[in-house]
């Protein structure tokens, strides 16, 4: 039961660092906001709603399909609140 | 002493001691929690005057933003130990609006580090430490934000404090996603050089709405120090949640007649009317820092054994203290109770780092079991096989249950040494039809004990249709030996049994979930049930549960004893008969025993 999908990923691309995360993020659109940790990094795509009921499938599929990547998920947010 | 010296003392040694805390920051008089002395503070000034300011320390403050350049912050602001996750980039500056709806981060960074003696503001708890800020609340929340901001520099930051989390609502059950959750693990097993990061996190400000800090899945997490709030006449605030995840208390703010937090606000202002947990997180997190420069190498699980040994439960009013078997006094809204940074910093100096966490799951077999309506159901677990846990720490019940209202569910752990623990009381305002799945409901209650033996589950069912139960796993977390070499087994117990005089005596007689009295009684302060169980003298087994035991044997909680376990006796039927009677009189017990 999450909250809305964004037009951010998180993906996890072994080896990532030596520019193979930036180009990966380039060919399919997105722009590389940098490394999460260890090889998982944090992707926009500038043309996918910031707030959506739906995932964003066609762009996840073009992340599944790449074998430089061994895993992406869009993500959702989260309610928080300050305490 | 620092009352006592200030107005006429005249010699040096007096007069320097009062010059090391007497500041000139304005709002230092109005820092009661600070300063008020006769063991009705915090007691950090006695580690100032030692000279333990945190310096070297890093915190960073997870949050909405933190204001670099106030004057009251800026001297110890620490670019390394901050970043723009909402921005994508390295300033953490808040973005301001008409409502200074974002000054949170920077009233919370002021509790930890305000500059001492500046003639400005306030004074933090470690004015000698770095402080950064991690702005990640002003926008959209995901699994990858928070993951990004748990696992900012963990070789340079050694304390992150949130003081947020899941809404407070008393109808959420939700926790760390999966990027999250390995943020806390990586933090915790290679962060600060493999010392492991510390987090520290506000236990939650849903107490008007019935909420229980047990389903948030930070707080009730076994990475992260867990910290609730005391009010200035040291009783339980309004908003204040109780679980049993919650480690230890600090002050804040209660209702109105009673004083707040004194912090650091936005547009270089001040403030003394800062609130909640959210105002009990950032202090607990100035004392660690504290407690970190008097020993730098104590690693995440040090600083929650020190909590626990040097946390004081005296002037905090709750009815729910209890003693646990290893005669520690625990609250499920005050943990331990409130810290004390200078014990916390002179336990510190001389600590030895404790033994490699050690961790057994045990699943109870064929848990399928129907909870009618307002009924309840007790389900019985033997750990006998946990040979490299013999001392616990965080001890997980992990539960799958199916439910037509989740907020109808009450759960009660019992340990092998009798310590009831509530994992989950009634919320009013949840009406989920989700129920629990493999949620892990965690319980410091019964740190320092032995998990041998029988543990109980109790589920209450108080709505109107059936519930079931369907899994429930127990993960213990603990050492195999003493945590600290100088503790002999049991040494403890006996100290704070000591300490806390008779009336502790459990009531072990209750009826079991066939409505059988149980065949021993037993006595005294402590209930620690040593493993020496004979089973080869069961004749009759369900369950990993004895049924029957061949005379002369004794039957104790589902095993069979050759000899009675430490504190209990043979008991007759008369006692049987007599008991239930004699028992709902705690002095009447205490006599007996």
């Amino acid at each position: 039961n999450g909250g809305h999908y964004t037009h951010t990923w998180a993906v996890h691309i072994p080896n990532g660092d030596n520019g193979i995360a930036d180009a990966v993020a380039k060919e399919h659109g997105f722009v590389n906001l940098g490394k999460i940790f260890d090889d998982h990094y944090h992707f926009a795509h500038h043309k996918v709603s910031k707030r959506s009921l739906t995932p964003a499938s066609h762009h996840q599929t073009r992340l599944d399909l790449d074998e430089r990547v061994h895993w992406a998920k869009q993500q959702r947010a989260k309610s928080r609140s300050k305490r | 002493d620092f009352i006592r010296m200030r107005p006429s003392r005249t010699s040096s040694r007096a007069m320097s001691l009062v010059d090391a805390v007497s500041f000139d920051d304005p709002k230092w008089p109005q820092m009661w929690y600070l300063n008020r002395g006769n063991g009705l503070d915090m007691n950090v000034i006695p580690a100032w005057k030692e000279g333990i300011t945190g310096k070297g320390v890093v915190v960073t403050i997870l949050d909405d933003g933190l204001e670099s350049n106030h004057p009251d912050i800026e001297q110890n602001y620490d670019p390394k130990a901050s970043y723009d996750v909402n921005s994508h980039d390295d300033d953490p500056m808040p973005h301001y609006d008409m409502t200074d709806s974002n000054r949170h981060g920077t009233r919370c960074a002021g509790e930890v580090a305000a500059t001492a003696n500046n003639s400005f503001c306030a004074v933090g708890i470690a004015y000698g430490a770095s402080v950064g800020g991690v702005r990640m609340l002003d926008g959209d929340v995901t699994d990858a934000v928070e993951a990004r901001s748990l696992s900012l520099n963990p070789q340079h930051i050694d304390i992150y404090s949130a003081s947020w989390g899941p809404d407070d609502d008393g109808k959420t059950v939700d926790g760390p996603g999966e990027l999250a959750s390995r943020a806390f693990i990586e933090g915790t097993t290679k962060g600060r050089g493999g010392k492991g990061s510390i987090f520290i996190w506000a236990s939650g400000n849903g107490g008007r709405e019935m909420d229980n800090c047990n389903c948030d899945g930070y707080t009730n997490s076994i990475w992260t120090l867990s910290i609730s709030s005391a009010t200035e006449e040291g009783n339980v605030p309004w908003y204040s949640e109780k679980c049993s995840s919650t480690l230890a208390t600090t002050y804040s703010s209660g209702g109105q007649s009673e004083k707040q937090v004194v912090t650091t606000d936005l547009h270089h202002s001040c403030t003394a009317s800062h609130t909640g947990t959210s105002a009990s997180a950032p202090l607990a997190a100035g004392i660690a820092a504290l407690v970190l420069q008097s020993n730098q190498n104590l690693t995440w699980r040090d600083l929650q054994h020190i909590v626990v040994r040097t946390a004081k439960p005296a002037n905090l009013k709750d009815s729910s203290w209890s003693i646990n078997g290893v005669g520690r006094r625990v609250s499920h809204s005050f943990g331990y109770g409130l810290m004390d940074a200078s014990d916390m910093v002179r336990v510190a100096r001389t600590w030895k780092t404790v033994p490699e966490q050690q961790r057994c799951e045990i699943n109870a077999p064929h848990v399928d079991k129907a909870i009618p309506p307002r009924k309840h159901i007790t389900l019985q677990l033997a750990v006998n096989h946990c040979l490299s846990v013999n001392y616990l720490e965080h001890v997980q019940a992990k539960i799958t249950l199916t439910s037509q209202r989740r907020g109808d569910i009450q759960l009660y752990l019992r340990s092998p040494a009798n310590t009831r623990v509530t994992l989950l009381t009634s919320r009013i305002h949840d009406n989920s039809r989700s129920g629990f799945n493999q949620w892990p409901f965690m319980s410091v209650h019964t740190w320092g004990e032995s998990p041998h033996g029988n543990w109980q589950l109790e589920i209450h069912n108080e709505g109107r249709y059936m519930a079931q139960i369907t899994q429930w796993d127990m993960i213990l977390y603990g050492t195999e030996v003493p945590s600290q070499p100088d503790d002999e087994p049991n040494k403890s117990q006996r100290n704070q049994f000591n300490l806390y005089g008779n009336d502790m005596a459990h009531n072990d007689i209750e009826h079991d979930a066939s409505g059988q009295w149980r065949n021993m009684q037993q006595v005294g302060e402590v209930g620690m049930a040593q493993d020496r169980s004979n089973a080869a003298a069961c004749l009759k087994w369900n369950d990993q549960k004895c049924l029957e035991c061949q005379e002369p044997s004794y039957f104790y909680q589902d095993l069979c004893y050759d000899e009675c376990p430490q504190h209990t006796y043979p008991q007759t039927h008369a006692d049987e008969l007599d008991l239930d009677v004699e028992l709902s009189d705690p002095d009447i017990t205490a006599a007996n025993a």
